[in-house]
């Protein structure tokens, strides 16, 4: 159970303080997990007294005269919290029952938010990421894994559009086939060719935690030749980063380049201890 | 008594720290459950003057007593007037039934009593629980330890600390942490902002 209690004495609308957190609890305690159990009592909580505010000046509140309806302090307030939020959030994670490594994902995707956030979720939760981790494997092959079963993906190749008409166009022929017009004569190579393809527009690096050069693991697609050595390296560290990109720079489609959107999520690894912890945790 | 903290997480325990004004913090020993026989598992952190707060709670279909006493008590007051929130560890009351929640807002009273409250007067503590599920609270040995809780309230590195401190189930450091900070129209004014939190495992928040 995540418990959190969030205090500050700069004075703040009741109403403006309950949007505050709950827009930033997102992007920090509801993007943090140790082993992706939601539990039924988490509450974070956050109280806002004023009492070293000077006389005189109101609680910082949204209105609509101020641009996007913030003040400069509350813009500058709204920064001290968010960055606040995630660095307490984060402590959580360093603490993850038997964990060993302190594990940022990152992902990028040009397609939305959501789509990002649910791949950070998927490789935060698998259990064989977590354990390869623990190994200090540099098993990208289950990160890919659990990319491609995030939710909202798998079925409809979010992912790579390219691939969704391609998968339309070949139902289509076989369809036509079965009736006898059309085409119809796609061979299997051509089949083969037009089916959706492993996305290629998919990477995935390992960034090292003292800024040394990022180990990429597949790019485009298409596997690396990966260095063991400087693999093993990298995950001997408590700190890693694993940087998933879900576009390559290019339009999906014949659309234009669209902007991308970064989700960040972290978490740690699976250990022994954690079993054992969890196993003589009498009820 | 202090819990030993392994030597790899030393480092992210503050000794020192910068600390809201107004606000207090304490933590006391009840006993809440049996194997514990020696550490703190009551924090308060309060507001000497009732201010405004918020809370996001978990969205587990089996939210906990606490959970649901705490949602009621913000909606009561319409975020304004909050007092603090009174927590305990060593049982989550969860999966209590209606018993669960008289002992959630029993805690809350009991705490809004040394206040002033009285009967008549509106909830003004939030109330937090993490431990077991399905075990139902030692509210006798609770609501006796809370006149304890308030009077252990201070202000120091040391009260905060022990308060952290008093939250954690399998945690094997307590986590707290403070800031300072200035505002644009203002700029010779220090504000602070403080935080304390727990959690090592069922952890995959998703809070609204």
């Amino acid at each position: 159970t995540l418990l959190a209690t969030v205090c500050t004495d700069a004075a703040i609308d009741p109403d403006t303080l309950a949007k505050l957190l709950r827009h930033h609890t997102q992007t920090s305690f509801n993007s943090i997990s140790i082993d992706g159990d939601t539990s039924t009592n988490d509450t974070l909580a956050c109280f806002a007294n004023g009492a070293a505010t000077p006389e005189g000046v109101q609680p910082m509140a949204y209105d609509s005269q101020n641009v996007n309806g913030k003040s400069d302090d509350l813009r500058v307030f709204e920064q001290v919290f968010s960055t606040f939020l995630k660095d307490l959030a984060k402590l959580v994670v360093r603490d993850g029952e038997g964990a060993t490594k302190f594990v940022t994902i990152r992902v990028r995707s040009d397609v939305s938010f959501v789509t990002a956030k649910r791949v950070a979720v998927s490789i935060a939760r698998s259990a064989l990421v977590k354990t390869a981790l623990y190994g200090k494997d540099a098993n990208w092959g289950r990160i890919l894994c659990a990319i491609g079963y995030a939710p909202g993906l798998m079925s409809s190749f979010e992912l790579d559009a390219d691939a969704l008409k391609i998968g339309e166009q070949v139902k289509l022929d076989r369809k036509l086939a079965r009736m006898g017009k059309g085409s119809g004569r796609q061979d299997a190579s051509e089949n083969k060719r037009r089916a959706p393809v492993v996305n290629s527009r998919t990477s995935v690096s390992f960034i090292p935690s003292d800024g040394s050069k990022e180990l990429k693991l597949l790019v485009c697609g298409e596997p690396e030749a990966v260095d063991e050595v400087r693999a093993k390296e990298i995950l001997e560290m408590e700190d890693l980063e694993i940087l998933v990109r879900l576009e390559d720079g290019t339009p999906r489609g014949d659309g234009p380049v669209r902007s991308v959107r970064e989700a960040v999520f972290w978490t740690c690894d699976f250990s022994h201890e954690y079993v054992t912890i969890n196993g003589d945790y009498r009820t | 008594a202090e819990r030993s903290i392994p030597a790899a997480k030393q480092k992210y325990v503050p000794t020192s720290g910068t600390y809201p004004k107004g606000f207090l913090a304490g933590s006391a020993f009840a006993g809440v459950k049996a194997s514990n026989t020696k550490y703190d598992d009551l924090a308060l952190i309060v507001s000497e003057v009732p201010c405004p707060g918020a809370a996001v709670f978990t969205r587990n279909m089996f939210r906990a007593a606490p959970v649901k006493v705490s949602g009621d008590i913000l909606r009561l007051q319409q975020n304004k007037n909050i007092r603090g929130v009174v927590i305990n560890s060593g049982c989550a009351n969860a999966v209590t039934g209606k018993l669960g929640l008289e002992h959630a807002e029993a805690m809350s009273r009991a705490t809004d009593k040394l206040f002033g409250a009285d009967d008549a007067s509106l909830p003004e503590t939030l109330v937090m629980s993490t431990g077991v599920i399905g075990q139902r609270l030692p509210i006798d040995r609770i609501t006796s330890a809370i006149p304890k809780l308030h009077a252990s309230l201070g202000s120091t590195h040391e009260h905060w600390l022990g308060a952290a401190q008093a939250i954690c189930t399998t945690d094997t450091f307590p986590k707290l942490m403070s800031r300072t900070f200035t505002l644009p129209s203002h700029p010779e004014t220090t504000y602070s902002i403080a935080g304390m939190t727990k959690g090592a495992g069922m952890i995959h928040p998703n809070m609204a």
